[in-house]
């Protein structure tokens, strides 16, 4: 077929966005009280997640998925988030 | 530590194991278990007892992926190894296992005990620690089962929900300390420099310290690469950015954070003979390409290009390298000048003019 490969560096990065999104979402998304009253958060952007991530692990605090941050996701885990509780 | 609250209201749990692992027997698994629950009850007056039938505080179950009713779900191998729930009713202090994982006793795949030691940290109240030493850090680092794994993070965090031990005079096991960083006697296991770091080795500890600047971190040789073992005895950095880890007669090649598959080998397989049990240190002179073993008071000389042993070798270290008449304990390359190291000593040695420039306190990389 005349179909474009898939370029490797744009494959990888579409793989680690995921990877990104499903690790805040696991475990850096407060989960909402359903008997809160009154004014709720604001939902938090990935880039402050990912601070925050990146300050609970004591790697550099950049808010963008550099390599030692995504490393660090990438390590077998225990599956209770790290906030919220 | 962080503590999710209310703990439990009372001191007498129970728990029972709904199914097992057909990874371990299930002796193995029982064992693991009551270990991890050991683990706890030791600091505190909490007691653990076993039911087999109904609903315990602590119900604990090996599922894969979407599990009965459970909330989370798990997501096969490697990645979420476990989850708990606090302490209450329903999921309240249940502990959930992936049975995608390899379970194990030893250091191979997961640690079951260290794994379910965590879980029951959450069980009974605990949420994760950001200290790296502790056992309620979120990512998986093995520790030799033998060692006692709750850091005074872990205990500070338990106790602050149930108190200590009622009456225990303080039989507890020794809690597995960190080494001082500026003890002006400290010695090494091993050194080798890692790019532009520098890599001390001592027990099951590390520290990393960036020439040119102050920085030194202290962590865990696990945190990093978790099937190394503790008390590494010989170490160094080759020509193609990969790091050797040397202890007794094995050997594992490191390249970045990854232990290269195969790995540990024997020693044998570099060209020494079956006598030699043990590498004390190692060094490779980047400017040559050939990497110097030290052994007693010998060293072997090793082709890196060739991959392999030199003739002519063992020679006798001293001969070579005039002023370094002790075992070596450790040994680097810095800036051409080789460190080496013994005891709370270290000798600066210039290879192009054979001579020792200097003798050093060995804590001197530390900015003490």
């Amino acid at each position: 077929s005349n179909a474009l490969p898939i370029h490797p560096e744009k494959h990888n990065n579409e793989e680690d966005e995921k990877l990104v999104q499903d690790y805040l979402n696991q475990f850096y998304t407060v989960e909402p009280d359903p008997k809160q009253l009154g004014w709720k958060t604001h939902d938090e952007s990935t880039a402050e997640k990912l601070q925050k991530m990146q300050q609970f692990f004591g790697l550099k605090v950049t808010g963008k998925p550099d390599p030692a941050t995504l490393e660090m996701m990438k390590k077998p885990r225990c599956g209770v988030p790290d906030v919220g509780l | 530590y962080g503590v999710t609250l209310p703990g439990w209201k009372k001191n007498k749990l129970t728990y029972r194991i709904v199914n097992y692992t057909p990874d371990m027997s299930k002796e193995d698994v029982d064992k693991a278990i009551q270990k991890a629950l050991k683990v706890w009850s030791t600091v505190t007056p909490l007691i653990f007892t076993r039911i087999r039938e109904g609903v315990a505080d602590i119900m604990i179950a090996f599922g894969t992926k979407a599990h009965g009713h459970c909330p989370r779900y798990f997501d096969g191998p490697l990645g979420v190894l476990a989850h708990a729930f606090p302490p209450g009713n329903g999921f309240g202090g249940d502990a959930h296992f992936d049975e995608d994982e390899d379970w194990t006793t030893g250091s191979a795949g997961f640690n079951l005990f260290l794994v379910a030691a965590h879980e029951f940290g959450h069980a009974l109240g605990l949420s994760h620690s950001n200290d790296q030493r502790a056992l309620m850090f979120p990512n998986y680092a093995y520790v030799s089962p033998s060692e006692f794994p709750l850091s005074p993070d872990d205990i500070n965090g338990i106790q602050s929900i149930y108190g200590s031990r009622p009456n225990a005079p303080d039989k507890r096991p020794a809690t597995p300390t960190s080494p001082k960083t500026c003890d002006s006697q400290i010695s090494f296991d091993a050194i080798t420099t890692l790019r532009r770091e520098i890599i001390f080795l001592k027990g099951r500890h590390l520290w990393r310290v960036y020439p040119g600047n102050s920085e030194v971190e202290l962590e865990l040789i696990s945190a990093f690469w978790p099937t190394l073992p503790p008390g590494i005895q010989a170490a160094y950095e080759n020509t193609k950015d990969q790091i050797l880890f040397f202890k007794g007669n094995k050997f594992w090649v490191i390249s970045g954070y990854r232990v290269l598959l195969g790995y540990p080998k024997n020693i044998n397989t570099l060209g020494f003979p079956k006598g030699v049990k043990k590498i004390d240190a190692a060094v490779c002179n980047k400017d040559t390409g050939k990497t110097d073993f030290f052994i007693g008071d010998k060293y072997w000389r090793y082709d890196e290009n060739s991959q392999s042993m030199e003739t002519g070798y063992p020679r006798r270290t001293v001969n070579d390298f005039p002023g370094i008449s002790q075992k070596v304990d450790a040994v680097f390359q810095q800036k051409g000048f080789f460190y080496f190291f013994h005891g709370s000593k270290q000798w600066e040695f210039d290879p192009t003019v054979k001579k020792v420039i200097r003798e050093i306190k060995s804590s001197s990389w530390f900015n003490c």
